[in-house]
C-alpha cells in the first residue's frame, strides 16, 4: 500500500511540477507531511510564482491559487485519466494572459480526454473546438444552440 | 472514451426535452448569466450519481424538476440521460451489460431491482455511497466488434405532489442500483470524489482544503 | 428598538426593491420570518429573475447571486451611506451585460461615496472616473500607476 | 469624505514606500495576476483596524511584513497610513482631535499610551473588537475653518527577529487605541462588520449567510 501510494504521489508531483512551470511560469512541488509515514500526515502544496520566494498558500492572489488549483488537478490528469473534464468557470480569477495560458493547456490536455469548460472567457472560448451557446429567453426554459459544431450536428 | 449526447427532460430550468449532442476534445460552453450552463453539469453530476442534491444547488432532490412542469401535475419527473461513446475501450474493461450496440437489448439484466432512493427529505442522500455490488462480474467479458459502442445512463425522478419522491438508475435501458453504477463507473475511472468535475466557485478549494483531505487524493488514485 | 428597526428595515426594502429591478431587471424583495417580532427570526432575500417564479436563493445561478448580493449592499447605502466602498472583483460572475449594468450603478452611486473598486473586466474600466494600474515586475514589488488620473497626479 | 491617499510602507508586495493619491467618485484598481491590487484593500483594513489576520490573508501578523525587507534585519516593520479629506463634514461630527490641517500638529493627545497588540501568535486578534474608548469626549467639539480638513490613522507593526511583534496605531500622528479608533469610525460610518468592504470571492457570502445574521446587518444600522 505504500509503495502504491509513492509510486502515485512521484509521478504527480513530477506532473505537476512541469505543468505548474508551464501554467503560472514559476516553480511548485508537492510536499508531503511525513515522507516516511506519508498516511500519518497531510499533502501540501508548495508553490512560487516567478521568482518570488516561497509562500504561504493562503497569501496567494486569486489568480495564484486558481493556477495552482488546475496544476494539481491536471497532475492528477496526466497520471490517471478521466474519461471527461467538466469545468465551470474556473478561470474567473485570472487575468486575459492566464486564461490564455490556461486554454491552452486545456487544449493540450483534450488530446488525451474530453473536456467540456463553462466560461464567458473570450480566449477560453476561441482555444476550444467547438462552442455550445447557452440562452433562456425571458421567464422560458433554458435553450441550446450549437455553435461551430461540425456540420451536420450544426443545429439542435 | 467520452460523453457522446446527454439528454435532459423537465431538469431544473430544461423545460421540455433537450438532447445535447458532444464531441471529443474540447467544448466549451457560453452564454448569458441564468441560461443554465451550470445546469447542464449539474444533469451530468445527477444522472451519474456522482453528488448529493447540495452538490446541485438543489436543498433536496425534488427542486430539480423543472417548476413549470412540476406545478402543472400530481406527479411530475425529471430525467437525464448520458450517453458515453466507448469504442476505444479494451473489450476486457467491459461486461456484457456494459456494451449496448445503439439501443439492442443485450439480455441479461444488470441489476437486482432498482434501489430506488424514496424519500421525503435529503436525509436520503446519505444512501450515496453505494448499496451493495451483488450480481456483475466482471470477469464476465464477451469480446464483441468494435463498430459503435455505446454505454448509456439514465436516471429517472418521481414526485408526487406530497412531496415524496422515488430516483431510479438504469445502464443500457436496465434498472440497476446506485451501488452498481458507481462500480462500473469506477472501472472507467469515473469517481464521486473524483476531480473531474469542478463546479463554479469551487476551483480554490484544492488550496484550502485541509492537506490530509488532499493526500487521500493520491491515496484514492494509487 | 422595535421601531427603529422597523424603519431601517422599511428603507433598505424599499431601496432594494427598486436596485434590484435595475440591475437584474427582475422583481425582488426583503422579508422578515416574522414581522411582528423580527429579532426572533431572520432576514430573507427573495429574489425572482426577470418573469421566472420566485426561487429559493440556493438554486440561483453565480452571475444572479452576485447581482441580488450587490443589490443589497447598495441598499444598504442609500440608507446609511459609509464615506468609500472597496469592492474587489464583485464582478467576477457577472456576463458583460450584467458588468455594464453594475458598472452604471456603481458610476451612479459614486455621487454619494468614494468607490474603490479591483476589477479586471473592460466594461468596469471604461465606466470608471479613472483607473489605478499596479504592476509586479518578475521577483519585484508591486509598482503603482496612475493612469487617467487629473493631470498634476498622472504620474507617481 | 472620502479616502485621499494610503501609504503603505514594507506591507505585503510592497517593498519600499508607495503613496497612492486617490479621489472621489469612481476609481478602478486593475493589472495582471498577483500585482498586489487585493493588497492595497488588505492596507486599508490593516490600518483602520477592520479585519483579523485571517481577513487579510495572512496566518498572523508578521506575515504582512514584505518578506524581501524583514530577511534582512533584526526588527522589521509595516506600516500604512490612510488620510481622509473631510472638508464636507459638518464640524459637529468632529473633536478637535480629529481635525489636522495639513500635518498641523493640534495638540491634545487623542488618547493613552497606545494600548499596544503584542503577541507571538494570532491569538491577540481576539482583541479586534475594542479595547475602551477612555479619554475622547464627542462633545469636545471646536468649530474650524473649512479649509483642506484632514483626517489620518496609521498603523505601525513591528516584528523582531524572535517573531513577536507589536501593533500601534495613530490619529494625527497621535497614539491612540483600537477601541479609541474604532469609536471616531463608527461617527464617520465605517464599521468592522460593515458592508462597505468585499473582498475577492466574497460577494455571494450576503446569499449564503444565515438569515439571523443577515437581520443582525440591519440592526446594526437602525
Ligand atoms: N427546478 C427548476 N425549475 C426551473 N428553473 C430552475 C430550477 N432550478 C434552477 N432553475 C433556474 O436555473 C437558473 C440557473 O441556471 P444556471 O445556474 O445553470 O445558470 P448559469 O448559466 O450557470 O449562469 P451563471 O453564468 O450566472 O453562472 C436559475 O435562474 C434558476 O432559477
Ligand atoms: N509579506 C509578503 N511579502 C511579499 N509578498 C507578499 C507578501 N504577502 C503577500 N505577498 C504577495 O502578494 C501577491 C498577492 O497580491 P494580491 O493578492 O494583491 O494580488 P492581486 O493583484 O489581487 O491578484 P489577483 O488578480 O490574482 O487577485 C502574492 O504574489 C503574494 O505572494
Ligand atoms: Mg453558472
Ligand atoms: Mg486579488
Amino acid at each position: 500500500r505504500f509503495r502504491a501510494f509513492q509510486e502515485a504521489f512521484d509521478a504527480v508531483n513530477k506532473n505537476f511540477q512541469s505543468i505548474f512551470a508551464e501554467l503560472s511560469d514559476g516553480d511548485g512541488y508537492l510536499q508531503l507531511d511525513d515522507p516516511q509515514d506519508p498516511f500519518n500526515g497531510g499533502l501540501n502544496l508548495v508553490a512560487h510564482p516567478k521568482g518570488k520566494p516561497v509562500r504561504r498558500l493562503a497569501s496567494m492572489s486569486g489568480g495564484e491559487k486558481s493556477l495552482t488549483a488546475l496544476s494539481f488537478i491536471f497532475a492528477l490528469q496526466r497520471y490517471r485519466p478521466s474519461p471527461f473534464y467538466a469545468f465551470d468557470e474556473v478561470d474567473m480569477f485570472l487575468d486575459g494572459a492566464n486564461v490564455e495560458r490556461l486554454a491552452r493547456m486545456i487544449k493540450h490536455q483534450a488530446q488525451q480526454a474530453q473536456f467540456i469548460v463553462v466560461s464567458l472567457r473570450r480566449p477560453m472560448i476561441e482555444s476550444a473546438d467547438r462552442t455550445i451557446g447557452v440562452t433562456q429567453a425571458r421567464g422560458a426554459y433554458t435553450q441550446v444552440l450549437g455553435i461551430d459544431l461540425q456540420p451536420k450536428r450544426a443545429s439542435l | 472514451m467520452h460523453i457522446k449526447s446527454v439528454e435532459l427532460s423537465h431538469f431544473k430550468s430544461f423545460g421540455g426535452t433537450t438532447k445535447i449532442p458532444l464531441l471529443p476534445r474540447f467544448t466549451v460552453v457560453s452564454g448569458p448569466n441564468g441560461s443554465g450552463k451550470s445546469n447542464i453539469l449539474d444533469a451530468l453530476l445527477f444522472a451519474l450519481g456522482l453528488s448529493g442534491s447540495r452538490g446541485m444547488r438543489a436543498e433536496r432532490l425534488p427542486d430539480l424538476v423543472n417548476q413549470n412542469h412540476s406545478s402543472r401535475r400530481g406527479t411530475s419527473e425529471a430525467n437525464v440521460t448520458v450517453v458515453f461513446d466507448i469504442e476505444d475501450i479494451p473489450t476486457e474493461f467491459l461486461t456484457d451489460s456494459d456494451i449496448a450496440e445503439d439501443g439492442a437489448d443485450n439480455g441479461e439484466d444488470s441489476g437486482e431491482s432498482a434501489s430506488s432512493e424514496v424519500g421525503e427529505d435529503s436525509s436520503a442522500e446519505g444512501a450515496l455511497n453505494g448499496t451493495g455490488s451483488a450480481g456483475d462480474s466482471p470477469t464476465n467479458v464477451v469480446p464483441l466488434p468494435s463498430s459503435s459502442k455505446e454505454w448509456s445512463v439514465t436516471r429517472r425522478l418521481r414526485v408526487t405532489s406530497q412531496g415524496t419522491y422515488t430516483s431510479n438508475y438504469y445502464i443500457n435501458g436496465e434498472s440497476c442500483t446506485m451501488g452498481q453504477l458507481h462500480e462500473q463507473l469506477q472501472r472507467f475511472r469515473i469517481y464521486p470524489e473524483g476531480y473531474n468535475v469542478v463546479l463554479q466557485g469551487d476551483v480554490t478549494s484544492i488550496i484550502s482544503m485541509n492537506p490530509r483531505e488532499r493526500r487521500e487524493i493520491i491515496d484514492e488514485l494509487a
